[in-house]
């Protein structure tokens, strides 16, 4: 039975889909088969894996708007990388949620995909930079939430907002969604914003014992892999961003979740 | 009359806020009357100049939603430093698009601030990291874009897409609007992806003649001038941050849009 994570954060820009992406191959590495599900409209998991989609492909766009007799598993598209699935996404999908927008039961769409948790180890979901209804589509189907967090100042006030979503998706739609973890990102130890921002994590009691040991440092081969469509750990194997999101794996695994 | 400047792209943190921020600082510096119209529901422009908010303020969310009566002037707020005006956003602002889901001429509410033109040099406007109604009442009040963009790939990735939109609105709704340029953002010239996609955007037709020749560093004082609540400018004149900043002024003023 698949663990089902979203990778959320709605600050732009703080490695949710590096995070994604290269924990989701570091986890493949470790053996574990992967699905990534990519809900981000401008499809930056989809591009970063290099995946050129056919005409009629099947997307999260059809996962969401399509007929209730969709098939999840022929939305699962092959990546160039044994045990990393994904489901992809289309541009198409930013109009899901006008087209969503009386119909009800419009945030359980993506619990369409439940049948295929029992073919993975891990589910990991990609999500926009805001908390709109393809975020709370993500947060109906998950059971855990990854918070990638860069250490500076406007990631660390859209906690906020975060983890009240959080807490209302608990109370109404979905019980069993917990927070995980936090991971921070893009962290330079040579800089004050970097060591201030994370003290200030460290010491916020609302991530009590779920701040992530494992940090992901800011290095020029994560984005360089990114733009040769590789994740880190298959682009270059002894960089520090293969090393972290290693290490961020081998974590998640010691961070099983209680469930 | 002033310049009424759209900083745009849906990539999320490639420097929006931050170019709106210190750019409109730095014009300030030069004798220039500023303001800043954050339009984005996170309200970073507005948490990154320090400024917290009456319960009874006016935000862009009134100035979207409120009725027509409403006197654009009274949604101007002072900042800490002279000749850099503000109107503030609203968490509230994430439902806008919704509560105009039905109205017609939604995609014009953000022209009731025309009669504020002519009392500024330049107004910016920051946006989220997306290109839904918000934006397009930005485009809709704008004579020129500036485009922030990061020297990544998934940032070059998302210029068809804004370019797209531009050309939808200026033959629909808004033909002044006009790209006045493209400023790379987080430039590392010691890195691979920063030159290489810095030669894919100097190579890139569509931007001829439009990319900035001030490039903005990757520079920690920015973001440490953020979580301080201050453009750099003001911050740490001296930085690379600050320079950089200020050349962007001075170039900006050279190419004088030609309207
Ligand atoms: N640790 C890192 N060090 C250096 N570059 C990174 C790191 N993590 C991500 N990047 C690069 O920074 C950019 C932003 O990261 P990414 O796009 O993954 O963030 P995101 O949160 O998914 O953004 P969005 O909010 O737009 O979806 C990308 O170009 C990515 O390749
Ligand atoms: N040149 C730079 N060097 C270093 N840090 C920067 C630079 N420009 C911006 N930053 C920092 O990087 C983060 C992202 O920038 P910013 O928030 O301005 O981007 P944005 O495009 O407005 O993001 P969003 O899409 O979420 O609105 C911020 O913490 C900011 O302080
Ligand atoms: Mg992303
Ligand atoms: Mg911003």
């Amino acid at each position: 039975q698949a663990r089902v994570i979203a990778v959320v954060n709605e600050k732009g820009g703080v490695g949710k889909t590096a995070t994604v992406i290269n924990l989701g191959a570091a986890l493949s590495k470790q053996d574990k088969k992967v699905l990534i599900v990519d809900m981000d409209p401008q499809f930056n998991a989809t591009h970063g894996l290099g995946v050129e989609l056919d005409e009629d492909a099947l997307t999260t766009y059809e996962v969401m708007v399509g007929d209730d007799d969709l098939d999840p598993a022929d939305a699962v598209i092959a990546t160039k990388w044994a045990g990393l699935g994904l489901v992809p996404s289309h541009v198409d999908l930013a109009g899901a949620e006008a087209e969503l927008m009386d119909q009800p039961g419009r945030e359980n769409r993506l619990k369409r995909l439940r049948p295929l948790e029992k073919e993975y180890d891990f589910i990991l979901l990609d999500t926009p930079p805001s908390l709109s209804l393809l975020t709370i589509n993500v947060f109906t189907f998950a059971k855990e939430v990854l918070i990638p967090c860069q250490t500076h100042p406007y990631a660390l006030k859209a906690l906020d907002d975060l983890l009240d979503t959080i807490e209302l998706v608990r109370e109404n739609i979905n019980p069993d969604l917990d927070v995980t973890g936090l991971v921070p990102t893009f962290y330079d130890p040579r800089t004050r914003v970097s060591r201030g921002i994370m003290e200030l994590l460290q010491a916020d009691e609302r991530f009590e014992g779920k701040i992530f040991d494992t940090v992901i440092r800011s290095n020029a081969t994560i984005a360089e892999s990114a733009w040769k469509q590789k994740p880190v750990v298959f682009f270059r194997s002894r960089s520090y961003g293969a090393l972290d999101y290693t290490n961020l794996a081998k974590e998640l695994l010691k961070r099983g979740n209680g469930k």
